[in-house]
């Protein structure tokens, strides 16, 4: 998958992609205090394109402890756990279930909005490809807003941004490749070489996204995120990141 | 010598020959129109009665009957009750009537007309009618009751299928005991299916060289539908709609449900035995969140406990024990027994120990008029209504034709439920636990149909006290073709532990390509539909309403549409006569209980639209941008443009 983390502070979009393999899951948020943690599962492409088996995310764990509430989103359905009591949704669905300060609203084939106390909220959209590509699988794209609501420890692929690193990025020069400019770029004591990249926001137009300019981070992220991305592997749906 | 003297079997020549016997049957998107045509010819030197009787499905509206004798036709028109008496009292057709009867058969009636036919005449017969079909445990259940009463020359039944959701299953089950395997043939496609039955003579005799016909039975052809969304299927059709709302995967709502069984002497043997059984399966369905009781009652009311208790496996087998020691005796005090069962529900209720998410039921199974305690139906509805809380559904079983079903229906439709007539057989016990897993999975409760546009109207029932998974709610109204390019329908409603706000939209144009292309599909399935629903809605209004000029009013409203959509129902009957207008037959609904929607598992209300609750409206994500806006590029390179980075 690919990750654009925006930094409101410094204004600056910091790009990178974590090349897994299908079935490992991700920890994209990890917030023990206020007891929210959301991950990722990787699907694969149907086969691999030059020797090179891209990587999605199939589907979305949400986890929110005070309320005992599970919601897991695959690229089929949206399946609501309360405790025991399981309701499903599909995404032929056009719906908005309240589960007291949950509210997940379903848009027909487009997205599933949590939303938790009307003031913590994530968007999933759902890219649903040709059936019969060869290649191409459904998968699905998380966005979370920026938000001071979670707690100081917040953490996650995503969720360790939520309180911005500093970032400067300086001696912007032509890279090896003349035809992508490079710059070097200062973060949590690191200096990377950065590569200046374009990502898409499909949250407006959900084909062929808007493009998001950025400073695409190589190696997974590494020097950006903090460790290394496998770090970040839970071994279920629902886990909380075990930090060292 | 007259032939069969000589000792050998004078087989007996059929005075009259049955040339052919064809039902056609389509039913498009739940909306059933059926033709049942016969031809005969009397082979006998005498004049024979020659009696055509055809058994239609209770609720089932008859819409137009023909007749053919000897070359004189007799066609039917549908009159205001008291103008189709007058018209037949002046011209009564000689060696010829017509009627609709009770039917002994479970939730049937029969159609009947009997002529005198002359040596060699030729007589035709062809009957119409319409049903919805309902969605019960799961299934539609479409039967046709085939007695052609001898063996026909050509005996053809078609059953053609047209669902534009498309068919999940479809099942054509034995139903002649084995007699005619094979002869059904199933044609399935997605949308669409055709059965067809065509037996040859051969195959119809009871035996191979029996002369009576085996064909005498109903043909029973099983589906459902496929179910994309929560929100239900929304066709809309020439200025009609029709909503059809089955949702699935969700979580059952605990239960809380009481048995209020007849005890009295009336149920003695069959009945008892048969309840009996029916309770002890009943019992053990219960879920563990469910709550529940018994209350059995004769002249004197008991109960297996005072309140409501866990249905635990220990609770579940002291229930069934109690009830297997039941002795019926003595008179019926069906008002006590009620308020029995409502003061234990209002208890533990005020006591708070009903969980808020749960429904609450009351079954009644009463087989019999009150005899003692409280005698006057109204005052034993009005107790019931007066004590009864908001949250309680009352559901009424009748066994048997003694029990004056009109009261429990009403007692069952004004207090959120609905009841049904059990008949006293050896099926009883079935008959129950078929009724009671109707009801035994409720998924939603309070839930309410919004249409919120303006130029939809006469919207049918739109608001239901619960849903029950299996079930299936439907919703019709009108709307202006020429304001509405789509109908919006929001649906809102409360599962397990949720509130649920479901959205859906139909496009004008949805269906008629569909519907175009099939020649057996009726393009005013959608204005049939809301009739049938407006009309028996509207009875069971009628049979509910508090005052003379509320029921004048419906009154006044139900003929008129039955007139308009040319239908026979309790208000109106069929005039059927030849010509010259100077022989008429009569042919009248029988004094039925016609409960709301025949097989309808719902008794809603009318409510006004609503637009989406707040809480649903809350804002969605905000689109935070991620500076989407270029971003300053560092360096130009010429020409000034960023590159894709790579894995993009």
């Amino acid at each position: 998958p690919h990750f654009i983390i925006y930094l409101p502070k410094s204004q600056e979009n910091i790009c990178f992609n974590i090349d897994s393999e299908p079935g490992k899951i991700l920890n994209l948020v990890s917030d023990p205090e206020s007891g929210v943690s959301v991950n990722g599962q990787l699907i694969g492409a149907k086969k691999p394109q030059k020797g090179k088996l891209h990587t999605y995310f199939g589907t979305l764990g949400f986890y929110i402890r005070s309320e005992d509430t599970k919601i897991e989103i695959t690229t089929e359905t949206i399946t609501l756990s309360r405790g025991s009591h399981t309701s499903i949704l599909s995404w032929f669905d056009t719906a908005h279930v309240a589960y007291q300060r949950v509210l997940v609203s379903v848009k027909k084939e487009k997205t599933v909005t949590v939303t938790l106390n009307k003031e913590l909220s994530f968007s999933v959209l759902l890219h649903r490809v040709w059936k019969k590509h060869p290649i191409n699988v459904d998968f699905l794209g998380i966005y979370i807003p920026p938000t001071s609501k979670f707690s100081p420890n917040a953490h996650g692929l995503i969720g360790q941004f939520m309180h911005e690193p500093s970032v400067r990025i300086f001696n912007g020069r032509p890279g090896r490749d003349p035809k992508k400019p490079e710059a070097s770029m200062e973060v949590k004591g690191h200096t990377l070489t950065v590569t200046r990249g374009l990502q898409k926001d499909y949250r407006t137009d959900i084909v062929f996204g808007t493009d998001v300019p950025c400073w695409f981070v190589h190696n997974s992220g590494k020097g950006f995120i903090d460790g290394h991305y496998k770090d970040y592997f839970v071994p279920h749906l629902y886990s909380f990141l075990k930090r060292p | 010598s007259l032939p069969g003297e000589s000792g050998e079997e004078r087989e007996d020549v059929d005075q009259v020959t049955l040339y052919s016997y064809k039902v056609q049957s389509t039913i498009t998107s739940r909306m059933a129109n059926t033709i049942i045509q016969s031809k005969l010819v009397n082979n006998s030197p005498q004049p024979q009665n020659v009696v055509f009787d055809v058994e239609i499905p209770k609720g089932a509206f008859i819409s137009n009957f023909s007749m053919t004798i000897d070359g004189t036709t007799f066609t039917s028109s549908i009159k205001e009750k008291t103008v189709g008496r007058a018209l037949y009292s002046q011209a009564r057709a000689k060696g010829k009537t017509a009627g609709l009867v009770r039917s002994k058969a479970l939730d049937m009636e029969n159609f009947q007309t009997e002529v005198n036919v002359l040596p060699g005449a030729k007589v035709q017969f062809e009957l119409h009618y319409q049903e919805v079909k309902w969605r019960k445990l799961g299934s539609y259940e479409h039967r046709l009751h085939l007695k052609p009463g001898r063996l026909a020359k050509h005996l053809e039944v078609d059953v053609w299928i047209i669902e534009p959701q498309g068919l999940r299953f479809l099942h054509v089950p034995d139903t002649f005991e084995g007699h005619f395997d094979g002869v059904p043939v199933v044609l399935k496609g997605p949308q669409k299916a055709h059965v067809s039955f065509k037996p040859t003579v051969a195959q119809q005799r009871k035996c191979s060289n029996c002369s009576e016909t085996a064909v005498d039975g109903q043909l029973v052809v099983m589906y459902d539908v496929n179910r994309e969304e929560k929100a239900g299927e929304l066709e809309v059709f020439n200025g009609y709609f029709v909503h059809f709302f089955a949702p699935d995967n969700l979580e059952p709502i605990p239960k809380n449900i009481l048995f209020v069984i007849d005890v009295s002497g009336s149920m003695w043997g069959v009945k008892m035995k048969q309840t009996v059984e029916a309770m002890k399966t009943i019992l053990d369905d219960l879920r563990a969140e469910d709550h529940f009781s018994v209350v059995d009652f004769n002249h004197n009311i008991r109960t297996w406990r005072n309140d409501l208790v866990s249905a635990t496996k220990t609770q579940i087998a002291d229930a069934k024990r109690y009830i297997e020691k039941i002795q019926p005796n003595g008179g019926t005090n069906i008002n006590e027994a009620l308020l029995r069962a409502i003061f234990i529900l209002n208890e533990a209720n005020n006591m708070g120990l009903l969980d808020p998410n749960s429904v609450s039921l009351i079954i009644l199974v009463s087989d019999g008029d009150p005899t003692v305690g409280e005698l006057k139906l109204s005052k034993i509805q009005k107790n019931v209504k007066q004590n009864i809380q908001d949250n309680v559904s009352l559901f009424s079983l009748g066994i048997g034709f003694d029990v004056d079903y009109d009261f429990l229906k009403r007692l069952s439709n004004e207090n959120r439920g609905i009841a049904q007539r059990i008949y006293g057989n050896q099926d009883t016990s079935s008959q129950l636990k078929k009724f009671y897993n109707q009801v035994s999975t409720p998924l939603l409760r309070n839930v309410q149909f919004n249409y919120p546009h303006t130029s939809v109207t006469d919207v049918t029932q739109n608001s239901f006290h619960n849903y029950f998974g299996g079930s299936e709610i439907v919703v019709a109204g009108k709307f202006d073709p020429d304001k509405l390019k789509q109908i919006q329908s929001i649906i809102t409603a409360t599962s397990a532990n949720t509130e649920l706000v479901l959205e859906t939209l139909a496009q004008m144009d949805d269906l008629e390509e569909f519907l175009s292309k099939d020649k057996h599909a009726d393009p005013d399935f959608t204005e049939k539909l809301w009739a049938y629903l407006t009309i028996n809605q509207l009875l069971a209004e009628r049979s509910l309403a508090p005052t003379a000029a509320t029921k004048r009013r419906i009154t006044k409203t139900i003929l008129q549409m039955s007139l308009e959509h040319h239908i026979v129902t309790p208000l109106t009957s069929m005039v059927i006569e030849n010509d010259a207008g100077d022989e008429r037959m009569l042919a009248d609904s029988p004094p039925q209980d016609h409960s709301c929607c025949a097989g309808a598992l719902y008794y809603g209300e009318k409510v006004p639209s609503n637009g989406i609750p707040s809480w649903a409206n809350a804002a969605p994500t905000p689109v935070v941008p991620m500076r989407l806006a270029g971003a300053p590029v560092l360096e130009s390179t010429p020409p000034p443009h960023v590159m894709r980075v790579e894995n993009d």
